[in-house]
């Protein structure tokens, strides 16, 4: 019967692109907004 | 093999210097300025006097990395996350180092000092990968060569005038290393390969990122070494565990492109059928149904749907893979277009299993890229024959023509393997509404209503039926001809044997009835 | 009707070479820039806490409901992320402003007592993320070429 593909992690009914925040073909998860580089200003990068 | 003496020393002390400087500038203000103190060493120490200088210097840095790689990953005393944060350290310091490189050579209007250098860290990278792989076999670790590469992308993705303007080149680099580096070379890479052409970044800039579509064609053939290296576990149904965790990431692939870039799989869905194992029912539904994003699908189960009325079944689809050279050998396709011409000679017809037939062994006696070429070249001269008279392909205009003679006699003179992956063949042009979908649905409902036999009535059945029990999607082509199939009487679909076969079956037909009704 | 067909022997070979990388399979955190805390590294945590993410937690109107103190904790602890984004984005929505040398937070306590075009002076709350803790601070000035 082969998988049910809505249980392997992925929003197929998100409005939004899903690439962006793909999180790889080993992730049941999307990546989260803390995963997602960003470009902010370079001095957000306190560290 | 003969560097010149005191190289790898050189190289480690300047790595080990670069790694000071990127360490106390990770986040600095101004990461050149640093950059061009550490080239005016480089100079100094001879390495980028001559190109085969900066090759040796490069193959030893990598080495020199793995090596600091194997030696923290097999490090008993130290936990796996201590080993992998010393591995990244020293591999992003020396990817920044290389990325600087590759960014900085050459004068800006001279890209190609650039790519090439690019072109030949990946090589050199990849030689080292396989011949890595070839001597550590099974203690073969991915893990260097994987943070390399994706490490080395995104340096060279990162939002730069200079790297923008070269992205078509850069991205051209890293598809023609892992199409070198498939999993069929090099399986013990496989799921970072994986891993690597489905990262969000890489997807992002090849399908979406670089005008025109101009990565779509490379991507494909990334896909295609994919599918080619996992056909054979696939076809035997019982997956063993490495096997599943690979087909599982490709379906969740296949799924962002599905949602993300479904006119990709649409315009490359015949090379990768080609590929993907007949038994692959699932995997292949997700490709065919694709459609494009613009288009609005009539719901199938809607009574009485004229699909010859629908405007899109006048346009042909999109199809990039050059299925007609696969129409081999150039002899055939003579006879082939000879006999589609003049319907002659009659010979033509009864040596046509010859051709497709290459072996004796069950389960492989077939050549299946010719087969799908074969019918889809077929089905396309049929709708152009039958324009070029003005008509429209219907269930009355696709009959009594070479093409469908070809298709009976494929039919009728084919054994069970051989009908089974013909019948496939159409199937897989059951897609979106295009007038191939339309024209090879007629195609396959009339082989249906003329058989000879309730063998191949049964066969037709159980292709489309094992398309549509199979967990969702399914596509619209292949729904909307099964739903003919059971609602039409001319087809007395309900009155064969088969239907009632077994309890569950009848079942089964008379839930997918109801939900046509 | 095509059944099994039998691996060939370089099917076999790449059959042990998988199988051999699958016991050392790529993690998320592998192709993501080394962070200074919070790796991208799922951790199994009892089922019974929630395993997916809240809808929406990607968009400012989502940060905009966390408290300051979250919002900060986001802001210096994911830099160089989507998160510390639109964290900064909510503080700025709640009045907070970056002060670029001092790199922290300040949102004015009352209307300043000299405001030209350089700066502007008079009593601030701030937040200082060494001591991890509001404070006020008065008389003090917050020149304009440092303002984010």
């Amino acid at each position: 019967m082969g998988q049910d593909l809505t249980g392997l992690g992925l929003n197929l009914n998100s409005q939004e692109n899903l690439h962006p925040t793909f999180a790889g073909p080993f992730a049941d998860q999307p990546c989260r907004a803390q995963d997602i580089e960003h470009n902010v200003p370079p001095e957000y990068l306190v560290n | 093999c003969d560097d010149p003496p005191g190289l790898q020393e050189k190289t480690e002390y300047l790595l080990k210097d670069w790694f000071q400087i990127y360490f106390t500038q990770i986040n600095g203000r101004d990461p050149v300025k640093a950059f061009g103190m550490f080239i005016n060493k480089m100079n100094m120490y001879g390495i980028l006097k001559t190109d085969d200088m900066i090759t040796r210097f490069i193959r030893q840095g990598t080495q020199f990395c793995i090596e600091l790689s194997y030696r923290n990953l097999n490090d008993p005393q130290i936990s796996q996350g201590v080993a992998k944060t010393k591995i990244f350290q020293c591999i992003d310091a020396y990817v920044r180092l290389i990325a600087l490189l590759v960014r900085h050579s050459g004068d800006v209007g001279n890209p190609n000092m650039k790519i090439n250098l690019l072109n030949k860290v990946l090589g050199i990278v990849l030689g080292i990968l396989l011949q890595d792989q070839e001597l550590r076999s099974t203690s073969f670790q991915q893990l260097g060569y994987h943070r390399f590469f994706i490490m080395l992308f995104l340096e060279l993705s990162a939002p730069d005038p200079v790297l923008e303007n070269l992205m078509l080149n850069i991205v051209t680099a890293f598809c023609h290393t892992y199409h070198l580096l498939n999993p069929s070379t090099a399986p013990g890479f496989c799921y970072s390969w994986l891993e690597l052409i489905s990262h969000r970044v890489f997807i992002g800039r090849i399908l979406a990122q670089i005008p025109q579509q101009k990565g779509w064609s490379m991507y494909s053939q990334l896909l295609m070494d994919l599918f080619k290296y996992l056909a054979p576990f696939l076809r035997n149904a019982e997956l063993a565990k490495p096997v599943q965790l690979l087909y599982k990431g490709t379906l969740r692939v296949l799924l962002v492109l599905l949602h993300d870039f479904p006119e990709f799989l649409c315009d490359y869905h015949f090379g990768f059928c080609d590929v993907i194992p007949p038994n692959c029912i699932q995997m292949r539904n997700i490709i065919l149904a694709a459609f494009p994003r613009n288009m609005r699908l009539p719901d199938p189960f809607t009574p009485n749907l004229k699909v010859d009325m629908l405007p899109e079944t006048a346009t042909a689809p999109r199809i990039y893979t050059d299925y007609v050279k696969n129409i081999q050998p150039l002899m055939f396709k003579k006879d082939l277009d000879s006999y589609l011409k003049a319907r002659a000679p009659v010979t033509f017809l009864s040596e046509l299993r010859g051709h497709l037939q290459i072996s004796n062994e069950p389960g492989s006696r077939y050549n299946i890229p010719l087969m799908n070429a074969l019918v889809l070249y077929v089905g396309t001269q049929a709708i152009i024959h039958i324009r070029s008279k003005n008509l429209v392909p219907n269930m009355t205009t696709i009959v009594h023509s070479a093409h469908m003679d070809i298709f009976q006699n494929l039919a009728v003179d084919l054994d069970n393997e051989g009908r089974y992956l013909f019948l496939n063949a159409i199937a897989n042009q059951l897609r979106y509404p295009n007038s191939h979908t339309h024209y090879f649905s007629c195609a396959v409902l009339y082989l249906f209503v003329e058989a000879n036999s309730e063998a191949i009535q049964e066969q037709i059945t159980r292709v489309l039926l094992e398309r549509l029990i199979v967990n969702r999607p399914h596509p619209w082509g292949l729904l909307i001809t099964f739903i003919e199939l059971i609602k039409n009487p001319v087809y007395k679909f309900w009155e064969h044997e088969f239907v009632h076969c077994a309890p569950e079956i009848e079942k089964l037909f008379e839930s997918v009835a109801r939900s046509c009704m | 009707p095509l059944g099994p067909s039998p691996l060939h022997k370089e099917h076999q070979f790449q059959f042990q070479m998988m199988e051999a990388a699958y016991y050392h399979l790529p993690q998320p955190c592998d192709s993501e820039k080394l962070t200074t805390y919070l790796h991208r590294q799922p951790v199994q945590t009892p089922l019974h806490y929630p395993q997916t993410q809240l809808p929406h937690s990607d968009t400012v109107e989502f940060f905009q409901r966390l408290s300051t103190e979250t919002l900060f904790f986001v802001f210096y602890y994911m830099e160089g992320t989507k998160a510390q984004y639109l964290a900064a984005k909510a503080l700025k929505k709640q009045s907070w402003r970056f002060h670029t040398k001092y790199m922290m937070w300040f949102q004015r306590h009352e209307e300043p007592k000299i405001i030209n075009d350089d700066y502007e002076q008079g009593t601030y709350i701030y937040f200082d993320y060494e001591k991890w803790g509001q404070r006020k601070k008065e008389g003090f000035t917050f020149e304009y070429k440092y303002l984010e």
